[in-house]
């Protein structure tokens, strides 16, 4: 298995997630 | 190296260790637990350990001590019989160093985690009247504010802390996934499913790094298997965007070791684990492999084993309550 099978990464995730969620 | 105390009890339950502030000055001290008293205990010259606070519970018994960093004058247990059923604080009355008892939360609490900067997580109920409570302590320990979590659709099991990211939380679920918030703004960012070869498992502790998050596992129930031993913690690498996950590391016995994860702590990059055979053994997860294995002492077994919240020592206890602190 390798991280490449894990989809795009993205190094500002949490900041992502953050603004997409429901507040 | 290694030091003893014996909390002159039978019912050892649970061991930690912190910074006390008495009189201005920090120590770093020990706490012990039995079902009906927690003793902290002070450094002495020559590794010996003096108790210098006793709180004694008569109705409820002690089920763990629930460290909470950055606080110095607090100590945060969880009482119940089988299921948690309060939180207390335990703390000194200042003018006349006089032991008392707070009570923090009560109800069904199915699991809780002392965070940085003071705050202490927790979720009670199930998943259909389930609150999840982040409560953040004053720098005395006397007051605290309150604030909700959004919770998820699925009963919390364990939370973990996000190594770097103290604004990032972790929750484990009893349906196996694995649920993100922001402790900032209480959003639930993301809900995952992982794969149903881990499941029962717990989460100890999880480190975000090149936008995946690495996160340590232990498998109560795992198997032995020709090909990986017995493996006792597990690392598993999770793009939070996708919420597909993989295997990153395994840590099994050495070969001819025997037992399965008792109960276990993890600490930056070192992981222990108490094993049904009574011996600690110990993982480096940067070298993936065993470092370390401390059989029974005095044909004792091991019941509980933590790291040091205080330094890089390595605390073990013995059911009939003898404490050994380890250098590792």
């Amino acid at each position: 298995c390798s991280t490449a099978d894990l989809g795009p990464i993205s190094l500002n995730w949490f900041e992502e997630l953050s603004s997409e969620a429901p507040p | 190296h290694s030091t003893e105390q014996n909390p002159s009890s039978s019912c050892s339950v649970d061991v930690s260790a912190m910074w006390w502030e008495r009189a201005g000055t920090k120590e770093p001290c020990i706490i012990t637990a039995c079902e009906d008293v927690v003793s902290l205990w002070k450094p002495l010259d020559s590794m010996q350990w003096e108790k210098v606070h006793t709180w004694h519970f008569t109705e409820v018994p002690v089920l763990q001590i629930v460290p909470v960093p950055d606080i110095y004058s607090l100590i945060c247990v969880a009482l119940g019989s089988l299921e948690i059923r309060e939180i207390r604080a335990l703390l000194c009355s200042s003018g006349d160093e006089c032991e008392k008892q707070v009570l923090l939360q009560s109800g069904d609490i199915k699991a809780m985690l002392g965070l940085t900067k003071r705050r202490l997580v927790s979720s009670t109920g199930t998943f259909c009247n389930q609150q999840i409570q982040i409560m953040t302590f004053a720098e005395d320990g006397s007051s605290k504010d309150e604030q909700l979590l959004m919770p998820p659709d699925e009963t919390i099991l364990t939370f973990a802390e996000v190594h770097g990211m103290q604004e990032a939380l972790l929750g484990t679920t009893t349906v196996n996934s694995i649920v993100i918030w922001n402790l900032k703004t209480g959003q639930l960012l993301k809900k995952m499913h992982i794969d149903d070869s881990y499941q029962t498992c717990v989460c100890h502790r999880a480190y975000s790094e090149m936008g995946l998050l690495f996160i340590v596992l232990s498998h109560p129930c795992a198997k032995e298997s020709q090909a990986f031993g017995s493996p006792v913690f597990q690392l598993l690498a999770i793009n939070p965007m996708t919420a597909q996950s993989v295997g990153v590391l395994l840590c099994s016995l050495p070969q001819g070791q025997a037992g399965r994860f008792l109960e276990g702590d993890v600490k930056d990059h070192v992981a222990a684990a108490v094993l049904t055979s009574g011996t600690i053994a110990i993982w480096d997860l940067l070298l993936g492999h065993c470092t370390a294995l401390l059989p029974p002492v005095s044909d004792q077994s091991w019941s509980l084993v933590k790291w040091s919240g205080t330094d890089s020592h390595l605390l073990a206890g013995q059911k009939d309550g003898n404490i050994f602190i380890y250098r590792y």
